[in-house]
């Protein structure tokens, strides 16, 4: 069978696009002193055939791509999700109003990768 | 059902934050500065890729990613002690169960903030003070009639230099703290305060007029006031995965 070919523009391949989470939209504001809402970002887009490099795909997700080229309905595109995070520390007050720093992993989407 | 959705996702957030709900609204506490400029640093530090360790926290010299400071919910046990002139003792509990089973306790410090009343204070009383400061452990708290007696064991015992506008003293209650977190092991503590003028100009003048008398030690004497906070220290093994790692 011959691959298939989707045409991927650049705009909707795999890359974190940009969210920035305002903590008053979620009615936070009343316990969390700072900040007031950070650049979360988020990953979104394809992961077409032939993965480049700069998609940073593992070999399932290469091959993955691979087959979904030949069997476009039988298998998926590998997942467009967050490769590298970063963190960010929160002042809030708890349920005992304390007044607590706390230094959160995983926050911030820095990279995204196909996976 | 979208609404029940969005409840449950928040419960799950606020659970990966050590919070059993969303807190209230409250008259919530002034921040303290020291944790203002420990924030202000880690996020300037998040920006810089070359970060060093973020689960230590240098201003205290431990590892941790969670700094709590731990409000004393405590209480004036007695105004003036019949025993001494110018004692005052305070009962002081911090609820330690804020900590979840899974976090690790590094650092414990009591925190007193002593602050005189410009206006209540006599004038003579104005200079350098020394304030004896006696910490004890409550063993066991029973109430008798209307008061409660507490059995507790000296903890430390010392002599504080105040000067006339404010002072402070940190103790380290690490190890007291670990014990706290056993159930049924938190009774809190007892501060005595007893405070001894120290013989300036102007009470020495008192003193060689035969007016010993006159310094009114006693209820007209105001010690200063204070204000206890429990600085906690601790790590979440399962938020603060090793670098290297």
């Amino acid at each position: 069978r011959s691959a298939v070919y989707l045409p991927v523009t650049p705009s909707n391949v795999c890359k974190p696009r940009r969210l920035y989470i305002e903590f008053k939209d979620v009615g936070w504001q009343d316990w969390i002193i700072a900040p007031q809402g950070y650049l979360a970002n988020y990953c979104h887009g394809e992961c077409p055939f032939p993965l480049s490099e700069s998609l940073n795909g593992t070999n399932h997700a290469i091959l993955q791509t691979l087959v979904h080229s030949l069997d476009p309905h039988g298998t998926p595109q590998p997942c467009c999700v967050p490769i590298r995070l970063s963190p960010v520390s929160m002042l809030y007050y708890d349920n005992n109003d304390n007044v607590v720093l706390r230094h959160y992993q995983d926050m911030v989407v820095d990279e995204c990768g196909c996976r | 059902g979208n609404g029940e959705d969005l409840k449950t996702q928040e419960r799950l957030f606020l659970n990966s934050l050590g919070l059993s709900a969303r807190p209230k609204p409250s008259t919530h506490r002034r921040v303290p500065s020291v944790l203002w400029r420990m924030f202000k640093r880690t996020s300037t530090r998040e920006n810089d890729t070359h970060e060093r360790d973020p689960c230590m926290v240098s201003e205290y010299g431990v590892r941790g990613n969670i700094v709590r400071f731990v409000q004393d919910q405590g209480r004036l046990v007695s105004g003036w002690s019949g025993s001494c002139h110018g004692c005052v003792e305070k009962y002081m509990f911090f609820n330690m169960s804020v900590l979840q089973p899974v976090e690790q306790l590094s650092l414990a410090q009591l925190e007193i903030k002593f602050q005189w009343d410009m206006f209540r204070t006599p004038r003579f009383l104005l200079g350098p003070q020394a304030l004896s400061v006696s910490l004890y452990k409550v063993l066991r708290a029973t109430l008798r009639g209307a008061s409660h007696e507490a059995h507790r064991r000296l903890v430390l015992s010392q002599s504080v230099q105040l000067e006339p506008e404010a002072g402070s003293l940190t103790l380290d209650l690490t190890a007291l703290a670990q014990n706290w977190r056993k159930p049924g092991h938190n009774y809190g503590l007892v501060l005595e305060l007893q405070l001894h003028p120290v013989h300036t100009q102007a009470t020495d003048i008192f003193m060689s007029q035969n007016l010993v008398n006159a310094i009114p030690l006693g209820p007209t004497v105001t010690l200063p006031e204070f204000h206890a906070s429990l600085v906690v220290v601790s790590l979440n093994p399962l938020q603060c995965r090793s670098r290297q790692r």
